[in-house]
């Protein structure tokens, strides 16, 4: 698989994704 | 009681890469089947051993190899009111064994130990509701999911080295019914869930927040997660079909390996993991430890696939006794445990 195909990565999803998620 | 066996060493099962070796046969002398086997390391005051841990309907029992080579059962636990569905591998856990029990779900989850006073076996309840799911976790922690849809309530508990409860956390429950939880190499506080409609979910362990829900894509109802890796910013995560229709047996692959951008929730089929050409059968059960993959196929074979080469490295084609039932990895990952219907273990050296 591509990258296209999977969107822009982030190596720091975890961090991301729980800075956005309600606690 | 049961009786043990040694059998002499003999080779089997060899295809490209990999070697099964068989080292042992256990055989439980009731001739009842196992509905699930497996190891754990155990510690009294006159051993340390890895042992092998078989499970009936109404028992489960802890052997032990002798000096001598033989198999020997050490303890064994009865259980007269409810049934035994799986043992549950308590990664990094000694002289513990956990058990789900139940009939067509799991009802309860029990901790059996071996008291030293009086030389008694003994078990305590750890949990107890119409459990959907359940998964041992590292640091002597487990997860379960109970309930359906808005009720479920999914609860990560902790627990001592005796198997002391010591607290309870909730993860926030995704409004879809969890069907298996697959902890996450490579990040520890997070840990990923199966709903029954093919979504991944993930959760921050620490927090227990729900970072996200993503669709999976793929065609099959009721996919198992086995396994997740987290690697390059993204989620790689290795699924079975065991729900796939007969229908479509010849396309089914045992295995996929699916790389999931956890940012955008896209995902791509990285591998399909298959039989070699010549060989039949599609998945009925199976267990991921690490990079390799093994499962019992309809057709009475065992296959063992390395995920990093994305193919079938090994296959066990039934014996003269009869067709493979059961397959699972040890704890050392060197090993392979191999059941059949007649209450037979065989211990298989993987290299």
């Amino acid at each position: 698989c591509s990258d296209s195909d999977l969107g822009p990565i982030s190596i720091n999803w975890f961090e991301e994704l729980s800075s956005e998620a309600p606690p | 009681g049961e009786v043990e066996c040694l059998v002499e060493p003999s080779l089997e099962g060899i295809l490209g890469e990999g070697k099964l070796q068989m080292t042992s046969k256990l055989k439980s002398c009731s001739g009842s089947s196992f509905v699930d086997v497996g190891t754990v390391w155990w510690e009294a005051a006159d051993f340390t051993a890895l042992c092998v841990l078989t499970a009936s309907e109404t028992s489960v029992s802890l052997w032990r190899q002798m000096d001598d080579g033989h198999w020997a059962v050490m303890h064994t636990w009865h259980f007269n009111k409810v049934l035994v569905i799986q043992i549950i591998p308590l990664p990094g856990v000694r002289s513990l064994v956990c058990v789900a029990l139940g009939s067509l779900e799991i009802v309860e989850i029990r901790f059996l130990f071996h008291s030293s006073e009086g030389d008694s076996v003994t078990q305590s309840s750890v949990k107890a509701g119409k459990i959907k799911a359940v998964l041992g976790l590292r640091k002597r922690r487990l997860v379960t999911s109970c309930g359906s849809l808005r009720d479920q309530e999914v609860e990560v508990a902790s627990f001592s080295e005796l198997g002391r409860s010591n607290e309870r956390q909730t993860l926030m429950p995704p409004e879809e019914t969890i069907l298996a939880f697959a902890d996450v190499e490579g990040m520890q506080e997070a840990l990923v869930g199966m709903t029954a409609t093919n979504c991944l979910v993930v959760w921050n362990l620490a927090s227990g927040q729900l970072l996200r829900k993503m669709s999976v894509g793929c065609s099959y109802p009721a996919s198992v997660c086995h396994r997740a890796y987290a690697d390059l910013g993204l989620l790689f995560v290795v699924l079975s079909h065991p729900h796939a229709k007969e229908s479509k047996a010849c396309g089914i692959p045992a295995f996929q390996v699916v790389a999931i951008n956890p940012k955008t929730a896209r995902s791509a089929t990285v591998t399909s993991l298959s039989l070699p050409l010549g060989s039949e059968g599609r998945y009925l059960e199976g267990e991921v430890r690490d990079a390799s993959a093994a499962a019992v196929m309809t057709s009475g074979t065992i296959a063992v696939w390395d995920l990093f080469l994305g193919r079938c490295t090994a296959v066990l084609p039934p014996n003269s006794e009869g067709k493979w039932s059961l397959v699972r990895w040890s704890v050392t990952d060197t090993c392979l445990l191999a059941g059949q219907n007649d209450g037979s273990v065989y211990i298989y050296s993987y290299t």
